[in-house]
């Protein structure tokens, strides 16, 4: 998307499909196009340029408003082990981000836990087990089949005995809309915080770029069942552009913390609000 | 609903006669966020309007039908049209083994899909192997003998040392599969960017190596407007029989279901709704349009 042009007509339906196609929800994009044309008239915005300009500025001024930049950073704790909770529907990216995350922190000298929280999915702890060897970092696993709360109770216990300076939780895929998985999640939220003696430092909900309006019911209920404190937005290195973090950022004041871009360790970006608008009109 | 919008919208017609231009625009606007909301993609939905936005303009308010249901019975007819038929299962081969070769982006459901046929067969008196095609994800190919263990059924893998590529891989199978009289053969690749060049040369050299009597795209149902980027990339490199969509037990709309049959023209083959491995279900194109219509 060039934005050269008359500003005209044609350049805010272009902007509208645009935003559409990147996964903006419509609402979401009418308002911002209703907002764009009475900036463009009460500053008299008189290229495309400039409203360009304008409107990726109001885009990012969505995605860090006070009640989100006041949660953007990653939460460190004043009382180790930090405890990451890493959640969301199946097949996102969650086991690939814990790795990401672990490599991150490993590299700049601290100590991590990771904790086989999925023990349901085949092959689910050995797949977490070869990513702790990459990345150095240790793994506490119970036999397939356990209580995943207790995996993490463990972790914790480990990691405080052990001095560690980041636990980080994996947790089974689970589809939103089955109760049963989402009472699943609430009980893992409920030992960690007893054995913590606080919430998670972060419950980070794992969303997939690819995904589209479902992203917000996934994360209406995610953020109803435990405190969803972040997003960590997945395969940006492919042709979906995420759009819906807009609407995600709008509606529910939810923080994009990292993005992954790509499936080996070091694919993992702390959250640029700029570059991300940007990267929706390339 | 839309039907509920579609009241709001047609409150006022009581005691008109036709559908006029006028009347028909407010409701194309009701059915374009519908289907927006569906996740059906912007440019399909532009097309989708513009055909059916004629046929309901003019088309008398019978007696037995309020306008609004006629609308959304225009609409649902041409939902159900452009889905396709019901199907029946797979095409298989006169002379086995049949060769179904999955594939898709990453974490679409592939591995878990390749243990939902293998079950389905199984069951109807077959003789399935499954084949462990990728070598990349860390523990996929454990992921695929656990599922083998679940559902006895056997697993062809190549030892990590080979070294084997992919398409030698499902080459080899082959042969052990007409060894061991095995009738049906499901090849599980590694998922994939529809951008990354060299593993869609890697599927296209899979496909011409064991020419597989279907080659299935599995879609995430929850997929966004990119849904019709990734599915014309992979139809134009690989000879694609059909599409899976996944995770259907969800409350997406799917509304990629229509976009991918507007850019392909493949018909949808199954739909998987659930995590085990005996939730696979054929597909049915009118209880997919009123989910999208919502
Ligand atoms: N291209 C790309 N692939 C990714 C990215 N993150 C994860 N993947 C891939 O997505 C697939 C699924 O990743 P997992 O980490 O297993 O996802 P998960 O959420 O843990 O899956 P379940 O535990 O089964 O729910 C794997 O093939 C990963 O390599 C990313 O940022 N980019
Ligand atoms: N709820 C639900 N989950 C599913 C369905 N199909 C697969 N899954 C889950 O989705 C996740 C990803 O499934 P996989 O089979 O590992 O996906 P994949 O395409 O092989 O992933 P890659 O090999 O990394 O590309 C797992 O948690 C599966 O249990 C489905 O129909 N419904
Ligand atoms: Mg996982
Ligand atoms: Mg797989």
């Amino acid at each position: 998307f060039t934005g050269r042009g008359a500003l005209d007509e044609d350049f805010y339906e272009e902007l509208e499909t645009l935003l559409i196609q990147s996964d903006v929800n419509i609402h979401t994009t009418e308002r911002v196009i209703g907002e764009l044309r009475k900036a463009v008239r009460e500053e008299r915005l008189d290229s495309s340029e400039k409203a360009l300009d304008c409107l990726k500025r109001s885009l990012v001024a969505i995605l860090t408003e006070p009640a989100i930049a006041e949660k953007q950073a990653l939460k460190v704790s004043d009382k180790p082990p930090t405890l990451f909770l890493v959640v969301g529907v199946n097949g996102v990216g969650k086991t690939t981000s814990i790795a990401k995350m672990a490599d991150m922190y490993a590299r700049s000298g601290k100590k991590v836990i990771l904790a086989a929280g999925d023990t349901f999915r085949a092959a689910a702890i050995d797949q977490l087990e070869i990513w702790a060897q990459r990345t150095q970092t240790e793994l506490v696993k119970h036999k397939e089949g356990t209580d995943p709360a207790a995996v993490v109770f463990d972790a914790i216990r480990a990691g405080r005995a052990r001095g560690a300076d980041y636990v980080i939780a994996d947790t089974a895929g689970r589809l939103h809309n089955r109760s049963n998985l989402m009472d699943e999640l609430k009980k893992i939220y409920r030992v960690t915080e007893k054995e913590l003696g606080r919430a998670p430092d972060e419950i980070l909900m794992v969303l997939d770029a690819t995904t589209g309006q479902n992203a917000l019911s996934q994360a209406k209920n995610f953020m109803s069942a435990v405190n969803v404190t972040g997003i960590i937005l997945t395969k940006l290195d492919g042709t979906a552009k995420g759009g819906i973090v807009l609407t995600l950022a709008n509606e529910l004041k939810l923080p994009i913390k990292l993005i992954g871009l790509g499936e080996r360790a070091q694919d993992i970006e702390i959250f640029d609000p700029v570059k991300f608008v940007d990267g929706l009109f390339e | 609903s839309l039907s509920e919008k579609l009241q709001d919208v047609f409150q006022r017609l009581r005691g008109k006669g036709r559908l006029t231009e006028a009347d028909v625009t407010e409701a194309m606007r009701e059915v374009r966020l519908a289907l927006l909301e569906a996740d059906v993609n912007l440019q399909v939905v532009r097309d989708f309007i513009t055909r059916i936005k004629d046929r309901a303009i003019g088309v008398d308010v019978l007696e037995s039908l309020s306008p609004v249901q006629q609308v959304v019975k225009v609409v649902n007819d041409e939902l159900v049209a452009l889905l396709g038929g019901t199907q029946t299962g797979l095409q298989l081969s006169p002379t086995p083994p049949t060769v179904i070769m999955l594939c898709g982006l990453q974490g679409t459901g592939k591995t878990t899909l390749t243990g939902k046929l293998a079950y389905y067969y199984k069951k109807q008196g077959r003789n399935p192997l499954m084949v462990a095609c990728d070598i990349y994800r860390p523990a996929a190919v454990k992921q695929l003998e656990v599922l083998g263990e679940q559902i006895k059924v056997p697993v062809f893998t190549s030892p990590a040392q080979d070294k084997k590529s992919p398409p030698s891989i499902a080459r080899s199978a082959i042969e052990h599969a007409k060894a061991n009289g095995n009738d049906i053969v499901i090849l599980d690749t590694a998922g994939r960017l529809a951008i990354d060049e060299d593993l869609m040369d890697e599927l296209g050299q899979m496909q011409a190596w064991v020419t597989p009597h279907e080659v299935l795209l599995v879609v995430d149902a929850m997929v966004g407007q990119d849904a019709v980027n990734f599915a014309k990339q992979f139809y134009e490199r690989l000879p694609l029989t059909g599409f899976v969509m996944t995770k259907m037990d969800g409350d997406t709309r799917g509304g990629a279901a229509l976009s991918i049959r507007a850019v392909t023209s493949i018909p949808i083959k199954f739909m998987s709704v659930g995590e085990k491995l005996d939730a696979l279900e054929p597909f049915h194109p009118d209880r997919l349009a009123s989910r999208i219509l919502g």
